[in-house]
């Protein structure tokens, strides 16, 4: 059985997409057969992994709304253990149609189910809200990383996610965890980063990732190559930092 | 009648509501009378202007989804000439509960025609998804300004509001226009920040505002201590670009 973690944060712009396919390429790269699970209509996870959405046939919509099988929409990327199940703009209609549909909250856990055992890693990289989808996301997950950028107002929601994870654990997936909070955009120039990641490591102790994601232009840069950092620059920052992360990760399973 | 303009974006972190806040305390410095709607469950726009969000007894969630008229919500701030409405965490649940209500997309349109003589602007802060909290802000307001992060993946989502905003204005709310595309976090020393600049210019000419805000830190203080910029620090570069981007929309009404 495969590992699922989904990247969530309601707060916007935290980091979770290139969190999510920048830790994916890590695991791939260090031999783990790995899938990344694009569940955010704007699809950002497709095109840093360098899938041209507009050419999709089928995606993420038709296995949540419709009745596809997950293995139909999984594509290939650039690297050999990285596959991806891509998203695009039809994604976004699935959270009102959602509403009234049967056992609405499990869908992705039921798609998941069928290919799981063919991966050592399921990421999931999930849209800027606590809507169905990161709900699905979280009810088909063994874990949740949690991104933070350190900044004031990603502070601020934190406590609303974990309500949101306790809430998930009681009533949908008894078994989720947190897989641990990841300080990301650290600037140490800024007052604003210190303060951040000191209070964060005061209220979540243990919680809070030993690997922490500097601010890199590199990580930016990137994905409009469409490729992970790794395949761009692997001696900056911003690849070594993931490349941390996902080794703190595998030593947890071992 | 008050200008009434929401400030969207669902690509998340890109600024939308550092222009809300930094935009109604310009305008409200200019002597005009402003009130900042924060439709955002995160509530991001409350505390970026000194609210305490979790002692208020009544929120955008009970005009929206309650009967509660706006006018009992609305809460003074430091700056004489700005008022908010404000939301916290319980707005979160409005997006699921708006989908079967009646005439569930006019919802803030409604509430905000009792009280818009009483305003020479109205700015509305949404969150980061197109969702019904979105659209009743599109549906409310004369026009939006779309906030736009000099990096590569927002750029991918600018087309994709463009047509939202083209679907709201064939049904919904035919006088809707696009104010401009602001330019956020612009950093002279990034490529991406010069391309994306380029690209904006090109694709949307004539919709981008002159006045572009550059990445400054005290934007990301401001917030920690519950002012706008301009109250912070009203001689950083932070403050007078939002200043520069008040008159510039002043100017176009006069
Ligand atoms: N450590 C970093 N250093 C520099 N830039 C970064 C870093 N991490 C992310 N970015 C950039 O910041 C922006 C926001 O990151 P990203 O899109 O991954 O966040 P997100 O949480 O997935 O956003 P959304 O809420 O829209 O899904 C992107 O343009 C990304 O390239
Ligand atoms: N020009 C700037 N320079 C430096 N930091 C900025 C600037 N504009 C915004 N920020 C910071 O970047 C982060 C994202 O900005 P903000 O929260 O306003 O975006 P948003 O679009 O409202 O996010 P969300 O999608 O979560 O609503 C915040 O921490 C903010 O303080
Ligand atoms: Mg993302
Ligand atoms: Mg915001």
């Amino acid at each position: 059985m495969g590992k699922k973690i989904a990247i969530a944060n309601q707060k916007g712009g935290v980091g979770k997409t290139t969190t999510a396919v920048n830790l994916a390429a890590s695991l791939a790269v260090a031999e783990k057969k790995t899938l990344l699970v694009d569940i955010d209509p704007q699809g950002n996870a497709c095109s840093g992994t360098g899938i041209d959405k507009e050419s999709l046939e089928s995606t993420l919509y038709d296995v949540i709304i419709g009745d596809t099988p997950i293995k139909e929409i999984i594509k290939k990327t650039e690297l050999s253990h990285l596959d991806i199940a891509p998203s695009n703009a039809d994604l976004a209609g699935a959270e009102v149609e959602l509403v009234g549909a049967f056992a609405r909250e499990g869908k992705l856990k039921a798609a998941l189910e069928e290919i799981s055992d063919e991966y050592d890693y399921i990421v999931i990289d999930c849209p800027p809200s606590l809507g169905l989808l990161t709900v699905n996301s979280l009810t088909a997950s063994d874990s949740v990383l949690i991104p933070l950028q350190c900044e004031f107002y990603a502070m601020e929601g934190l406590s609303q996610l974990v309500r949101t994870v306790d809430l998930i654990k009681q009533h949908l997936n008894p078994e989720l965890y947190i897989e641990g909070i990841l300080l990301t955009m650290f600037d140490k120039r800024n007052n604003i980063s210190h303060q951040v990641a000191q209070d964060v490591k005061e209220h979540f102790e243990g919680k809070v990732f030993k690997a922490m994601i500097p601010r890199n232009v590199k990580l930016s840069e990137s994905p409009s190559f469409g490729k992970p950092v790794l395949l761009y620059d692997i001696g900056c920052t911003g690849a070594s930092s993931y490349l941390d992360l996902a080794k703190e990760i595998m030593y947890r399973r071992d």
